[in-house]
């Protein structure tokens, strides 16, 4: 998902710097989106001016290109490892030579900003181009597009083309500022058999707020979501000796869950942030079913604990915890470590003592919103303690609440645990937040899964276990096969289901398979190789957070590694845009965001300087 | 549909049609000692349904009961159901999977579903798969019973009261006008039965192409050689 928008910096020279076309091109093949934002603009001063670009894309991806033609000269991006571009980059400001890009995070998406001065009569093109493997959420994919444009746009264009092998069950596009049925007939949407296609192409007019007025109504947000047909359980693609495996079982039954909510209720959580979480715990007592076992730990400066074991969610105690609930009052300070090991102990405890069902699951579900600061506040430790007190046995999700927290700690606890992190903005819909996330794990289909090929067949595998497969969700494996000429191969995947475990068994047919994906136009390039590659490095990123020593070392080498050769902008790498002919003569441009405070520093840092003449523009991409 | 009973203790086969209007449910096996039971749902040729004699009929729908452990499977010709206590698996014949408890196994693949009880007891449903457009059959099923000296002797019916020995006797064979049809005459629970020589294709071994057995044909719905008459076996619903 993407969103992008043409600005001049000043406002009094909107009229001089005309955008005549904004072109975003999406092409989706098997859930890797491949997508292209052009913007051409041109100066209709007397003087130089300065033009922005920029573009919202997701958190998730990775961009692969930024280019810019000046007068008819395109100035190619090269990504570059971290260290070596930043030199460029303070070699040219200490020039007083750069014009810049920043790029800051917000809920979903980061933000791609580039200055260029364009001379007077001259033209200029921006073309970014970045990519992501969209995932499979409460039953589709999403792509989400964010529509700004400053000013009326003469050709104005959103196309998305999707092509999925398995077939397309559903597909929709809708966009928050089509209000009216003039602005709805300039969007199409249509799917048949793998082809999906959505268009969005309003006309000068369209774009108006009213029929006399210069100014546009086209902001906000474009969602496009879809669907694959699931006939079976399972999918396989594979060229060019790269495959992909897509598992996602549908018709299974539900495994019992023993949840245990531990809910920071310090101070800091007083007002609107307390309410919003009684609501959304309350919201999500209704969702649980009667086969769940459950309990809340609340932590404060102490440890309270609504029932001292986990309960069944019977009615009578559904109801009791309701009340409960509802006098959840914020004290305190912030005793982390000691609510998560009690949450922790619980469930060890109801497993040991056989009180909760032998075919269910545990999960830890944490919600905080500041830094532990009474009891165990060192985060290492911490993190020590929550490890050795799981063994791996649940996944443990943190829900970072609002910004005054260590959001790495949280997410390196969760990701160490087989679970991950997520933040609960501060806004108004923080409740729905919390239950939107309760919805995601609320439904386990299978536990311990594991995916297995043969030995000796396949090379550079991704991450192939998971604590839970989740109802509605994916699981995405990738790798490369060692010979490609072999013809067939078979995967197994493993799980524990409810009631039984679960072997699902896919053969495939190389040659036939191949074949088949090669005779459709729709896919670009190699993109299982790409989708493989985004994966692998993706997965090393996430444990690369917890490693230490030379493991770090490694993991960083081979992410960084992955990032130059397949040209991604990562959080080890810059693009840098140089003038061809001055290999000097370089201007750094973006940063990948991410969600610490080292990074936000990074982030943060905006370079504007003075006009530099066209002749020898340099820029520079950054992902952090 | 046919019935082919490989009986115990003979090197041969006794066969028979049941021929009822589809929709109806038969009894296939009913054991009283391991708490299995199996019912067959008919389906029909979508050909002249007005034309009985014509109309070719079939197993639609396969139920499988386990009562002590409160199992039910349901194999259709578009999927395979588990309902296990209050929770239901659904899987399709595309899959390719393996379902184990400490107490059944189910294997499905593309062509068959395999459910096994314990030691032993072992149901083969096989898929026969006809052309998609074809105007007139339908996709249909095969149940095998495997190993079926595991079911108890106090199974009954269509195929369950076959799992306790039977003594018949063919004699009077006649070559008739086709020498690969010949008449005889079976002497099987105290009944005089006129029976054909015919041939039936078994597919537990070769799904696609089946084996031939040669097995006596017991005529007009198996009448002598079942207890009882056919619609005996015929019940409400397939659980």
């Amino acid at each position: 998902s993407r969103g992008m928008e043409e600005a001049t910096r000043l406002p009094t020279q909107a009229d001089d710097i005309e955008v005549y076309s904004t072109k975003v091109s999406c092409k989706v093949t098997s859930r890797f989106a491949h997508n292209v934002v052009t913007t051409r603009a041109v100066n209709r001063a007397d003087a130089a001016k300065e033009v922005s670009f920029d573009v919202e894309l997701p958190k998730t991806a990775f961009i692969t290109n930024f280019t810019l033609t000046i007068d008819g000269v395109t100035y190619p991006g090269n990504v570059k490892e971290k260290e070596v571009a930043k030199k460029q980059y303070e070699k040219a400001v200490s020039q007083g030579k750069t014009a810049g890009l920043v790029k800051a995070s917000g809920r979903k998406l980061e933000k791609f900003t580039v200055s260029v001065n364009v001379a007077a009569g001259s033209k200029v093109t921006f073309e970014l181009t970045y990519e992501e493997l969209l995932k499979r959420n409460k039953g589709k994919y999403e792509m989400y597009l964010k529509v700004q444009p400053k000013q009326l746009v003469k050709d104005f264009e959103i196309e998305v083309d999707i092509f999925e092998p398995q077939g397309i069950s559903m597909l929709d596009a809708q966009a928050s500022f089509i209000t009216n049925d003039l602005l709805g007939s300039a969007l199409s949407k249509s799917f048949s058999g793998k082809k999906g296609h959505v268009s969005f192409k309003p006309s000068l007019d369209q774009q108006r707020s009213c029929p006399t007025c210069g100014d546009t109504l086209l902001n906000g947000d474009f969602i496009i979501t879809y669907d694959v047909n699931r006939e079976s359980p399972a999918n396989v693609q594979i060229v060019n000796g790269y495959f992909v495996h897509f598992f996602a079982p549908q018709g299974l039954p539900v495994v019992p869950k023993n949840v245990v909510f531990v809910i920071d209720i310090s101070g800091s959580m007083y007002g609107r942030k307390i309410e919003q979480t009684r609501d959304a715990l309350l919201k999500i007592l209704e969702d649980i079913k009667e086969e769940d076992y459950l309990n809340f730990i609340l932590f404060d400066s102490d440890v309270t604990t609504w029932k001292d074991t986990l309960v069944q969610a019977t009615p009578e105690n559904i109801q009791e915890a309701r009340e409960f609930v509802k006098n959840i009052r914020d004290r305190g300070m912030t005793n982390i470590n000691d609510g998560l090991l009690t949450g922790i102990s619980m469930l060890n405890k109801a497993r040991e003592e056989h009180t909760v069902p032998e075919r269910s699951t545990s999960i830890v579900i944490m919600l905080t919103d500041g830094d532990a600061n009474v009891g165990e506040s060192r985060p290492a430790k911490i993190q020590e303690n929550v490890l050795s007190a799981i063994g791996g046995r649940f996944p443990l999700y943190n829900l970072g609440f609002g910004n005054n927290l260590n959001y790495n700690f949280l997410e390196s606890l969760a990701l160490e645990n087989d679970g991950f992190a997520r933040r609960i903005y501060e806004d108004s819909d923080a409740n729905l937040q919390l239950q939107g996330f309760y919805e995601e794990v609320a439904n386990p289909l299978l536990t311990s899964v594991e995916v297995e090929y043969p030995e000796n067949a396949i090379l550079d595998l991704t991450r192939n276990t998971y604590q839970h497969f989740y109802d509605g969700s994916e699981i995405v494996v990738a790798g490369r096969l060692v010979d490609e000429d072999m013809n067939n191969f078979k995967a197994d995947v493993k799980g524990h289901g409810a009631l039984t475990d679960l072997t699902f068994t896919e053969e495939v047919d190389l040659k036939e398979m191949e074949k088949a994906l090669q005779e459709q136009d729709y896919i670009f390039g190699s993109y299982i190789e790409r989708l493989w590659a985004y994966l692998t490095i993706e997965q090393l990123l996430d444990k690369r957070k917890n490693a230490h020593g030379s493991e770090k070392e490694n993991l960083t080498a081979q992410a960084l590694d992955l990032s130059l050769k397949y040209h991604f902008v990562t959080p080890l790498t810059s693009m840098v845009v140089t003038k061809p002919e001055d290999s000097d003569n370089q201007m750094a441009i973006a940063d990948k965001p991410g969600e610490g405070p080292e990074e936000s520093v990074t982030a943060a840092i905006a370079y504007q300087t003075s006009y530099q003449p066209p002749s020898s523009p340099y820029y520079y991409v950054d992902g952090d | 549909p046919h019935f082919i009973i490989q009986v115990r203790g003979k090197k041969d086969a006794i066969c028979f049609n049941i021929d009822e209007e589809p929709g109806t449910v038969l009894r296939l096996i009913q054991d009283p000692i391991t708490g299995l039971t199996v019912n067959g749902q008919i389906i029909g040729d979508q050909g002249n349904s007005s034309n009985s004699k014509n109309r070719k009929t079939y197993l639609g729908k396969v139920g499988i009961v386990n009562s002590p452990m409160d199992l039910r499977i349901e194999v259709t010709t578009e999927k395979i159901t588990l309902h296990n206590g209050a929770a239901q698996s659904t899987f399709s014949w595309l899959d390719t999977v393996t379902v184990t408890s400490e107490r059944f196994s189910v294997k499905i693949n593309r062509e068959a579903t395999v459910v096994s009880f314990g030691k032993g007891i072992t149901f083969k449903v096989i898929l026969h798969q006809v052309w998609k457009k074809h105007h007139i059959h339908l996709h249909f099923l095969g149940f095998y019973v495997l190993d079926s000296d595991k079911m108890s002797t106090k199974s009954h019916g269509l195929l369950g009261q076959f799992f306790r020995p039977l003594a018949f006797q063919v004699s009077d064979l006649n070559p008739g006008n086709d020498p690969s049809k010949i008449h005889a005459t079976m002497l099987v629970k105290k009944h005089r039965l006129a029976v054909t020589r015919g041939y039936q294709k078994d597919y537990r071994k070769d799904v696609h192409n089946g084996t031939q057995v040669g097995c006596w044909f017991v005529h007009n719905n198996g009448q002598g050689v079942i207890d009882g008459v056919h619609s005996d076996y015929i019940v409400s619903d397939l659980f």
